[in-house]
């Protein structure tokens, strides 16, 4: 049910072994994590170039999923802050 | 900054390393930049240094040049606010001011339509500046701060300026700014933040992870009078930053609670609350209100040619208005409202345009400021320091309202605001300046720099003490020679977060080691190399909490330091073991540890740590406190 979707931010540290981790491979693990229907429209950013992570639209079951997910640090929603 | 650099000691003249100073880049996160002010103007600045790898999102109105090297905007979800301008340009306002309070050009005869005139001036103006755009109208999401943060790292930036944050405490984990900060930490990129405007309520703070920089807002010197003069001679001293000169002229004063609009009676229509007073009794008025409201919220008065508010509220959170105003404590509002009632003629006032006055007590934490304690680890105290946020004047975006108010029809090239964003880039700078003279130096010597130097704040005028002000007021000049250094390194921060219930496995994603947690005791806390000691404990509890510290010599070759203790608490003993550090060598590292025993009295009770060796004083707060 995309309709109950939400954006969030899945952490996942460090490149490992400086290895970048392009679109391609988080789009590769959700499908595996989730499952082959899994609309790579729905990753909407990947961190490449400092740290390692993506934003993605997601239901809470797939957070769920995505949260036990192997090199996943954490899933949060992708929330707003304001300027001081 | 016509004053904030010079009330610090901080004169054009300082002794500065200019060829270093360039290289220097900032990464400012916020609201964009305005490229035109002539904060920016780039005039006698050479190429962007080699080891710039980002980039300048280039379109038909917005360009970078020898300052701004680099600007790009985020907007993940792809849909722009109505009235935004797409692209790093920035249609707010805010980026631009903080930007240019860390770098920007001297500027002679800045001011705000007359106020605060002076040279205005960034704290590493020959610096250059990287802008990335995550703020918008409708706020700055964590996706967009987390892009920019991926791209300023990589970019080569050496310090960002973070002047925003959420409304809560969350996780190092689970927020943006705390996640990109340590990814800056572990390329040696320094990150300063604000830490917000939510004082003074204790644990208000929002940005408090021990590998940045927590900034706190205080006062200058300086502080704008917006005098009020009723129709029978009488003059009252308010506050406000007040553009409007009306000469003089006596308009016809009328309170709001007189005027309610059905269905609200006096009580309401008196706080000016929208949609509750008359508006057609208050057109060509001056209107007094009993509430200090926002400068949008003058459209609960809206005809009316001035408003002047009375409140016992704080008088250092001052704002300009779209219409003359006023703030005045509650004594002279009584006395406004007396002559109201009590005038035989039609009571009449005038508002004149704010002047400069000297404050005294400064400086102070402003009210506003986030306090502290640290809601995450109690142990490690934020905020680290604090700087000028009160009254700044700085670069504005001329397209923008300077009081953010859309009635506003003011444009200005230089706008006075407050808040812990312009405190930020004070602190950022003075960090940019004290790595151009020392390049190499680790973020966490940066900061250890900054927060053994800063400036003893008054904990009499300041009744929260840390909580408010840290380690104190920043002194950009002491903070080039602090003689010893708490130096941490990435891994020192792993075992910190081991004792914080992050397990082996996560840390070694973070930090991409193979380091392990030696140990999983929340008291890992106590070990981390932080220039400061906090302790949280309890009324009942006895206190016997040891803290071990590294201290590195940067100061002379041969330098023997002596400890000393400043406690005024008797019911707490601090010691130091050992009492006596003497260095042979520059670099040279040396350990001890703090010993607090005892049982707390009060609330805070607040002591520091003072090592010198004639030369230096490297002093560091130590403040312990009851939880909760």
């Amino acid at each position: 049910n995309y309709d109950s979707q939400k954006t969030y931010i899945v952490y996942m540290g460090s490149h490992s072994k400086g290895k970048v981790s392009t679109s391609s491979h988080h789009i590769r693990l959700l499908k595996e994590t989730i499952g082959s229907s899994f609309p790579p429209h729905s990753l909407l950013h990947s961190f490449k170039r400092s740290f390692n992570g993506f934003v993605a639209k997601l239901t809470e079951a797939e957070v769920k999923k995505v949260s036990e997910m192997e090199g996943v640090i954490s899933v949060f929603p992708n929330g707003k802050k304001q300027l001081h | 900054t016509t004053r904030s650099w010079d009330f610090m000691g901080f004169s054009e003249q300082v002794k500065r390393v200019p060829a270093v100073e360039s290289n220097v880049i900032v990464g400012v996160l916020d609201s964009g930049i305005w490229p035109e002010s002539p904060s920016f103007d780039h005039a006698g600045y050479g190429s962007p240094p080699a080891k710039w790898k980002g980039s300048c999102e280039v379109s038909a109105n917005f360009s970078c040049n020898n300052k701004i090297i680099g600007a790009r905007s985020y907007r993940s979800n792809g849909e722009y606010p109505e009235g935004d301008i797409k692209g790093p340009r920035d249609s707010d306002g805010h980026g631009t001011h903080t930007a240019s309070i860390v770098a920007g050009g001297l500027v002679r005869r800045a001011s705000m339509l007359g106020l605060g005139l002076g040279t205005a001036r960034g704290g590493v103006p020959s610096a250059r500046i990287a802008a990335y755009k995550v703020c918008w109208s409708d706020g700055c999401s964590d996706a967009d701060i987390l892009a920019a943060f991926d791209d300023a790292i990589a970019d080569g930036v050496d310090i960002i300026s973070g002047s925003l944050g959420g409304s809560g405490a969350r996780d190092y984990f689970n927020d943006s700014i705390a996640i990109g900060s340590f990814h800056a930490m572990k390329k040696g990129i320094l990150t300063s933040l604000a830490v917000g405007n939510n004082g003074p309520d204790f644990t208000t703070i929002v940005n408090f992870s021990p590998w940045s920089l927590s900034v706190a807002a205080s006062t200058t010197d300086r502080k704008f009078e917006t005098k009020v003069e009723l129709g029978d001679g009488r003059e009252f001293s308010g506050v406000s930053v007040n553009t409007f000169d009306i000469k003089g002229k006596q308009i016809p004063l009328v309170y709001a609670g007189d005027i309610p609009k059905a269905p609200f009676d006096s009580s309401v229509s008196r706080l000016c609350f929208e949609n509750t007073v008359d508006l057609k009794l208050v057109k060509g008025k001056i209107v007094v209100c009993d509430s200090l409201t926002v400068p949008g919220g003058v459209v609960a008065v809206k005809g009316a040619v001035g408003i002047i508010m009375q409140d016992d509220s704080s008088h250092d959170d001052t704002n300009s208005f779209p219409i003359p105003a006023s703030h005045l404590g509650p004594k002279a509002g009584a006395l406004v409202l007396s002559y109201i009632n009590s005038t035989n003629s039609i009571p009449t006032a005038t508002i004149k345009k704010s002047t400069e006055r000297k404050r005294k007590r400064a400086p102070s934490v402003a009210s506003f400021s986030s306090r502290g304690p640290n809601p995450i680890t109690p142990n490690i105290l934020k905020p680290d320091l604090s700087g000028p946020g009160v009254e700044i004047l700085a670069a504005w975006s001329p397209v923008s309202p300077p009081s953010g108010a859309e009635e506003d029809n003011k444009r200005v090239l230089y706008n006075i605001i407050s808040g812990t964003s312009m405190a930020c880039p004070h602190v950022t700078a003075a960090a940019a300046y004290v790595k151009s003279f020392h390049p190499t130096w680790s973020p966490s010597a940066l900061k250890s720099a900054l927060i053994t130097t800063a400036f003893p704040m008054s904990p009499k005028h300041n009744p929260d003490k840390e909580f408010g002000y840290g380690a104190g007021h920043i002194n950009p000049l002491g903070a080039v020679h602090p003689g010893l250094i708490y130096d941490a390194s990435e891994i020192d921060y792993v075992q910190f977060l081991c004792g914080q219930g992050y397990t082996t496995e996560l840390l070694q994603l973070v930090s991409e080691d193979n380091n392990t947690c030696s140990s999983n005791n929340s008291d890992t806390v106590f070990d981390l190399n932080y220039p400061s000691f906090a302790l949280s404990t309890n009324i009942s509890k006895p206190i016997n909490q040891v803290y071990k510290r590294t201290v590195t010599n940067v100061g002379s070759k041969y330098a023997t330091y002596k400890a000393t203790v400043i406690n005024p608490w008797k019911n707490l003993e601090i010691k130091v073991n050992p009492s006596v550090l003497s260095f042979k060598n520059l670099g040279e590292k040396q350990s001890f540890e703090v010993t607090i025993r005892g049982k707390i009295r009060k609330d805070i009770e607040s002591a520091s740590l003072v090592w010198d060796d004639g030369k230096h004083k490297v002093r560091s707060p130590i403040t312990v406190f009851i939880a909760n």
